[in-house]
């Protein structure tokens, strides 16, 4: 079983290996790609080394080609379609970030429930649907991820009602834990625990 | 030198325990915690290992001295200051999330460049200041965490602000990477890295 500690590495691996190319460099050692991902390169090999051979002893690993099985391990050459319930500041925020897109995430429906954002627009261009016709719309869009971005205390219930619509795939970033049977995966985010890595750092580096 | 992933864990145990306490529990077991927190309980006594003995052994900790054992490694006992750059749908969202201030961080200072935001009171009560004026604001307001949620185009220009005006701890939600010299930490916050491992394992999971 594959830690998700190196789940999460293999994608910081893949945003520098991205970051290099841009840059137009073609090997990298994993010294360096060590660096830039602040892990150290007994890290980096060991996180690939789950996933079979790759790069040349003493030389490195190919930017291009290690992008892109990592991106195959990361399942994220097909393009996966994201359902956000609770088009308020950060869902909207979300919708337009440049690098859900970027990385095969597209968002293809949106829900709320409040009569003044149902039937508009929003400036992506997404129609705002109403939560009540989630079964429908995912079926129509083959929704497979549901991103709940509504206030804590509609978080359970529209919990359910992804589910209901067989939705199995949920990214909860409302602040509260939401129930769900085994068949079910969450994630949920919270970035106050990046405030408190900082805050630990700091306050550590800060003493000496 | 502690993990970076010890910390990650360590705000995601204290969040538990919290919890804990508020559905009446005194005390939990490692095995329990380790449950709720989606970790295996030898790596719950790793991590607090790191910083002392902690619990009875084969009973358990208690749930609210291991939290202010916990909220103290994590420094959080005390407020932290944030300046908020970028008051568009994400700065305006995260100002407002509950946990921010429930963790002890508190957004003291908002900075935009628009004409058309500045010297607006922002929904929360923080006046929405020009980011010329962000030497001064850090001054007076003591901002010790800048946060930066602009456009990528001006993220960098943001950074270099933020450390002329001595705020050596920076939080990017922007997706690009931005350059600081070693007195300064940065934290890069990107929500599709989750999004990356809600994908892994659902892939992995649905392929059997
Ligand atoms: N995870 C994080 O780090 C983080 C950061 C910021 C905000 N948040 C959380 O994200 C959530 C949204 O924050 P926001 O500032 O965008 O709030 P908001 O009030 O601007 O938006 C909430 C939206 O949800 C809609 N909604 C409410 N109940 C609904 C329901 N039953 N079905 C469908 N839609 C419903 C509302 O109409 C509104 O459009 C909050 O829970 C907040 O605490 C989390
Ligand atoms: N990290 C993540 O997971 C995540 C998620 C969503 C959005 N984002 C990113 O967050 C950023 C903000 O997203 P948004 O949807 O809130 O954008 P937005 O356009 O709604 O808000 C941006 C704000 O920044 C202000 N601004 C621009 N240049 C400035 C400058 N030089 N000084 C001060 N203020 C300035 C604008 O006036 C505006 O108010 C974007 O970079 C986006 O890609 C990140």
């Amino acid at each position: 079983k594959i830690p998700k500690a190196t789940i999460t590495r293999l994608s910081i691996y893949d945003r520098q290996l991205e970051l290099l190319e841009f840059d137009g460099y073609r090997v990298v050692s994993s010294e360096k790609l060590a660096w830039l991902c602040q892990v150290n390169s007994a890290q980096v090999r060991k996180d690939l080394g789950y996933f079979g051979e790759f790069g040349i002893r003493g030389v490195g690993y190919d930017v291009i080609d290690l992008q892109a099985q990592i991106k195959e391990i990361l399942a994220i050459n097909r393009n996966w379609n994201l359902g956000m319930v609770g088009i308020g500041k950060l869902g909207s925020a979300l919708i337009q970030h440049h690098n859900f897109s970027a990385r095969g995430f597209k968002c293809v429906a949106a829900f709320d429930n409040a009569p003044d954002k149902i039937g508009k627009r929003h400036p992506s261009g997404l129609m705002i649907r109403n939560i009540d016709e989630l079964r429908e719309a995912v079926r129509e869009l083959d929704v497979e991820i549901g991103v709940i971005t509504t206030p804590a205390s509609a978080a359970q219930r529209v919990a359910d009602l992804l589910l209901e619509a067989h939705v199995n795939a949920i990214l909860n970033f409302s602040p509260t834990r939401i129930r769900v049977p085994e068949c079910c995966l969450v994630e949920h985010i919270d970035f106050t625990v990046m405030l408190d890595v900082l805050v630990y750092k700091f306050h550590h580096e800060a003493r000496g």
